[in-house]
């Protein structure tokens, strides 16, 4: 099982739709400071993981939403979808293509979808479960977030080697 | 459950051992099981009137995990002695050593080599490299030396002062740097 | 007190002001005083009817010091919005704003700009040689370009596995980059 | 007044004597991770400042003193000492030349002295505020600190500038 795309719309400064293929190997991300690097990583926190606004970077779950500026108005709704290669069958779901989405309204909440069907969010962390994509995430290295490691508890440490068995 | 966790325990502080090494030449590192964190725990003596720790709701707290990591001529143990970019080797030497033990379809790393000098940058590459072509890595970087070990490059910009991002891909140059190619032989 | 603390504010403020034009091209920010920090006080009914706020000892609150940057084209307001670059200028144009109100024989800055691409890297110098003439600044880094600016170079190394520092003090090879040759003549 | 030089002795990986002489404008310092460049940022704050051990990545006072290693044994004490420049009488002290200087026995306590003269820390510190050194030490920005200016509360900011005032 591989990422083979990333597509965000309305989500943080992507106010136009993004879209990121991969393929198997190393993708390097460059660009200024402020231009938008880690607010990919944020897409993917919050499309994948189960963590509150602060493991976004946003106070609320309304701020992820492109926020506008004096030549353009804010965005209505934000989308932010991943597409998985399934030839392999490692995750069980009869397709050979697995695509989650995560869509939020201004003011209202969130829907989640897999391969188009409305799903709960616990649907789609039971989905990524069974990938290796740990709850915690400990696949997502945020900026800065390299030394929490080392800071943290040894009971910390175990859980994240727990999460791994 | 306990079970598994020993068996992913051996394999986590098998793979760190050998990524401490990678990192610190000449210095060594290892994983310990720890007695737990004494914070919420009660000591009780048991039937036997030996001294057992126990969590107040009676179970038997599980023992912590502990990094030891000695760079060679150096003294021993204590993580805060270690310097920034010391620390950000350790920390990646533990990370690599997780997803070895299970592995995850894709991993990003913003920004992980920030603090490392240019001899350390290559060993983060060198590391990296390795698991080319087990999983994929998007890999966020101001550092040139990263740029060139990639497969592929996405440029992130803001047309002058618009607020909105878009991403370029391009492929890199067909120069992989010297340092992979050197690396490629030997792996 | 307060008379001086006003007057040494607005210093900082108008310093600040002008440092973040220099280091946000387009974008401005500025300093507020803004109402206390609501910890610890009472809402207490004045003589004169009014709501004042007061710490429980009775003392009137000072008022804290906000932060607000716009860099251009960008919604304003909330530092968190910021990226992680763009918070390393916002710090560092607060910092010159306290040096240049209350000057210090030396400064010492510990790889300040690990967080920054190239462009503010230069802005960062730029900002940097401002002061060159009426301070000291000991700067670590590991950057090339920050390499460049330096009066002299002190390399600090460990013989082989020794664990002891030594220090070596090396005047740079005359050219001081070009960034720096153009700079001096605007100055 | 400008700081001339520094000179460390037995304190933290500075087993043996170094001194770096210092003229106006800006000296750079390179080297590999982990060669020393932090603990002479450490040894600044641990003779100017009124920190306390964690201020230096110490957990005790000792911990500042040279550890050892199988090839040399630990130091028995540790000095820094600084020595500036007051041609311009900034400091009211009649020298020329102002050297303050910290000793630190092993399983001993701190001695202080300003050209020579033994005296208490309290005295080191008030030369040190007259010369716009505040007790803060906002001159000195450690490694990985320059963003918690940012994430300190209006508070904290206020009483920055109240020290420059
Ligand atoms: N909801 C939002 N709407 C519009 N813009 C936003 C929103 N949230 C954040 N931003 C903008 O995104 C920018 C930060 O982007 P990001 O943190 O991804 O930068 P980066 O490329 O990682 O930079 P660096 O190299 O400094 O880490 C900020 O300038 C901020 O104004
Ligand atoms: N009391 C001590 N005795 C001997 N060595 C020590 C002592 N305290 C710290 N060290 C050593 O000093 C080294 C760290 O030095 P320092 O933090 O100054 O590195 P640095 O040059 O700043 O590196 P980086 O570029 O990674 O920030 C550690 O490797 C540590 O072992
Ligand atoms: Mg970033
Ligand atoms: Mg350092």
């Amino acid at each position: 099982m591989h990422l083979k795309r990333i597509t965000m719309k309305g989500f943080k400064s992507f106010a136009d739709r993004v879209e990121m293929t991969f393929e198997p190997g190393v993708a390097v991300v460059v660009g200024p400071n402020g231009s938008g690097k880690s607010n990919i990583v944020d897409a993917i926190m919050w499309l994948m993981s189960s963590a509150p606004p602060s493991g976004m970077r946003a106070e609320t779950g309304q701020d992820v939403l492109y926020l506008g500026s004096a030549a353009r108005p804010a965005a209505g709704y934000c989308e932010v979808e991943a597409v998985f290669d399934n030839e392999d069958q490692s995750v069980d779901i009869p397709y050979t293509e697995v695509s989650i989405k995560r869509r939020l309204e201004r003011g209202g909440d969130s829907t989640y979808s897999i391969n188009g069907n409305v799903v709960r969010r616990l649907d789609v962390l039971e989905l990524l479960a069974d990938t290796g994509i740990g709850k915690d995430m400990h696949s997502i290295i945020g900026q800065g977030k390299i030394d929490r490691l080392l800071a943290a508890k040894p009971h910390d440490r175990r859980s994240a080697i727990e999460e791994a068995a | 459950l306990i079970a598994r966790f020993d068996e992913t325990f051996a394999k986590v502080k098998d793979h760190f051992e050998a990524g401490i090494a990678a990192l610190f030449p000449g210095g060594h590192g290892t994983l310990k099981l720890v007695a737990p964190d004494m914070l919420g725990v009660e000591q009780v003596v048991g039937e036997d009137g030996a001294e057992q720790v126990q969590l107040a709701d009676g179970e038997q707290p599980d023992p912590g995990v502990e990094i030891v990591v000695k760079p060679a001529g150096k003294p021993a143990g204590r993580l805060n002695l270690l310097s920034g970019g010391e620390k950000s080797l350790v920390a990646l030497a533990f990370l690599f050593a997780l997803f070895l033990a299970r592995p995850s379809p894709f991993y990003v790393l913003d920004e992980v080599e920030a603090a490392l000098d240019d001899a350390n940058i290559v060993r983060f590459l060198t590391l990296l490299n390795a698991h080319r072509g087990s999983a994929q890595f998007l890999v966020i970087t101001h550092q040139v030396r990263t740029m060139e070990a990639a497969d592929v490059l996405y440029g992130v910009t803001m047309a002058q002062n618009s607020g909105v991002s878009t991403v370029v891909a391009r492929r890199p140059s067909g120069k992989r740097s010297a340092i992979f190619a050197q690396y490629q032989q030997k792996a």
